[in-house]
């Protein structure tokens, strides 16, 4: 229903707004019903101004701030309808360290709430998780797991 | 709700069979590129019921079956077992632990098993409906993906929302 | 044939006029996110010669110049020099060192320069044509896109090698 | 014309297998034009089989093999015709460290003969680099850019 969809949308940007000040340091973002008299047919807008900038548009964002906005809107999701069960793979690829750290404490958070299984090749995220599986393949073509404990992570980190 | 324990055994690149317990916070899987790590998540994704073959980059069904590698002949089966952690009581059945299994053959068969019992994959996505589990939409990231959210159509960023509501 | 210095000012993030010397071997850009690196690779294409705002991630073509931040009104005018090491002779004039100049203003005008001496657009993208400056092709891999070279379509998979021909 | 096109063709195709398999450290990869007897309108097919593995779908590669691919045609086509300026914009940013070592040694090898400039996060790949530039945003959203030497990229290397 149109008030249902309305309901959960509010909910959802404010927890955006929130999510992206807190993930970039700083600055602000909005999520916008293009025609708030047509809930559910209306299209989604996405605004964001990073900390010190000025109103962008979305094109103009850098890589890793368009990465790091997408996250902010699933985790902002997320916040308000917890799935059993998220999947991140090499989500914080290209996230620089001060953007990687912020994200990895809010990730920590949320798996209070959610049970996330997140793919990564970075150390921060790696030493966020409880639990860490490596995977390899010694023999031609087959994976191997094995789990790797907080020493052995940072011996390893090398071999990655 | 969460994944206690996972079986993966045929699919893709698990020609041996592999058994991982997942922790109900935060499990990180690394490791060099090509090893297995984003088939992981394809297992996970397909045990749920993902009914296509694109959605976890094949082409057919079969593509998931271990298909040989230098040193080992093609398998004839895969099979992932998910084994859910119930004890809230979200999956409307009365047991604290849910083992949800898919298989298929290389014919192109496929079977389906709750707690060992055969059933179909409708059987399966209904067990799940309104749990939020076996529906990507927000909860799943694939790789090389993260950009996608932003750009994609107005259609499917409303879709995106939709599924949250 | 190589760029011996690049001089930026009011283009995109370059508020302040900056003046880098690059190596003629390999020459690397880092830091953190949205402090410009991009926007630099950005800059050495479009004084170049790249006759779409849509190749650096524009809509119009007055995108690239400053349009303000928290701390700094915006500016009137963008201006990118590109200068060329033409030691061995490749670009067809007779000078070692040539630099291209691009400029626009708010108003959408452009101003082209090639060793101070003003000029159209054409003639720069005639000056280097042949030269392999000035066309991305396979010669600029943009931020993301590298998978983009592989799920190409038939045709633009062509143009690649056609490029190279 | 069509013999112009096809011998520039094999020559690319030559570098490309010789480039894929020192790129992967070993594996076979190959370029074929969909119909030989129409070199100038056929579709060009790329093959590849990463170390220990069988023929692959593109598709079920993953997705560093997909990028390490892409580079190998790149630097194939490189080698062929030697554009005086290569931009290459986090290129390295899905490749693990082993992946990343060998690409940043053919990297330097082909920089002899085109120069680079290249967008990265990487360490490896900054160690290779020459010339070193630092940007960042000291005053709001404006970019400022230091020259970077070998010891303070190694203490800079937090910062990052
Ligand atoms: N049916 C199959 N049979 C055998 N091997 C397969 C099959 N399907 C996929 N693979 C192999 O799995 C590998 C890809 O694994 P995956 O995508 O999980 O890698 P990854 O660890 O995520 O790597 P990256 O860090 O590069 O993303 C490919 O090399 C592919 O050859
Ligand atoms: N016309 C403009 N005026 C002011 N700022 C601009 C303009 N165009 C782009 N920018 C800013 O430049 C920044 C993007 O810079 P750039 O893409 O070079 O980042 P980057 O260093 O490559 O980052 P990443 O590591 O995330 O890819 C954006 O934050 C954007 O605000
Ligand atoms: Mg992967
Ligand atoms: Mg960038």
């Amino acid at each position: 229903s149109a008030a249902r969809f309305r309901n959960t949308f509010l909910d959802i940007r404010r927890e955006f707004r929130e999510v992206f000040t807190r993930l970039f340091g700083g600055g602000h973002a909005d999520l916008q019903l293009e025609d708030p008299a047509n809930p559910l047919e209306t299209e989604i807008r996405i605004v964001a101004q990073p900390p010190g900038k000025r109103l962008e548009t979305m094109s103009l964002l850098s890589g890793g701030e368009r990465a790091l906005l997408a996250i902010s809107l699933i985790f902002a999701i997320l916040k308000v309808r917890p799935a059993p069960v998220a999947i991140l793979d090499e989500t914080d690829a290209a996230l620089d360290e001060a953007n990687l750290r912020r994200f990895a404490e809010l990730l920590r958070e949320l798996s209070a709430r959610s049970q996330f299984i997140v793919v990564t090749h970075r150390k921060t995220t790696m030493e966020t998780a409880e639990v860490i599986y490596g995977v390899t393949m010694e023999e031609s073509g087959i994976s191997k797991v094995i789990s790797i404990s907080l020493q052995d992570r940072e011996a390893g980190q090398e071999a990655l | 709700l969460y994944i206690k324990k996972l079986e993966i055994f045929g699919f893709k690149s698990f020609a041996n069979r592999v058994e991982l317990e997942l922790g109900p916070w935060l499990t990180a899987i690394v490791g060099p590129n090509g090893s297995g790590k984003s088939n992981i998540a394809d297992a996970i994704r397909w045990a749920l019921g993902a009914d296509s073959a694109r959605l976890i980059r094949g082409t057919r069904m079969e593509d998931v079956i271990f298909a040989g590698s230098d040193g080992r002949k093609g398998l004839g089966i895969a099979e992932v077992t998910v084994i859910l952690d119930n004890t809230p009581g979200r999956v409307p059945i009365d047991f604290s632990e849910i083992a949800i299994t898919r298989r298929v053959y290389r014919s192109g068969e496929s079977e389906y098993f709750i707690n060992k019992i055969p059933c179909k994959l409708r059987d399966i996505q209904r067990l799940l409906a309104g749990t939020g589990l076996g529906r990507d939409g927000y909860s799943v990231v694939e790789q090389g993906k993260i950009d996608a959210i932003l750009s994609s159509r107005p259609e499917d960023r409303r879709a995106f929302f939709e599924e949250a509501c």
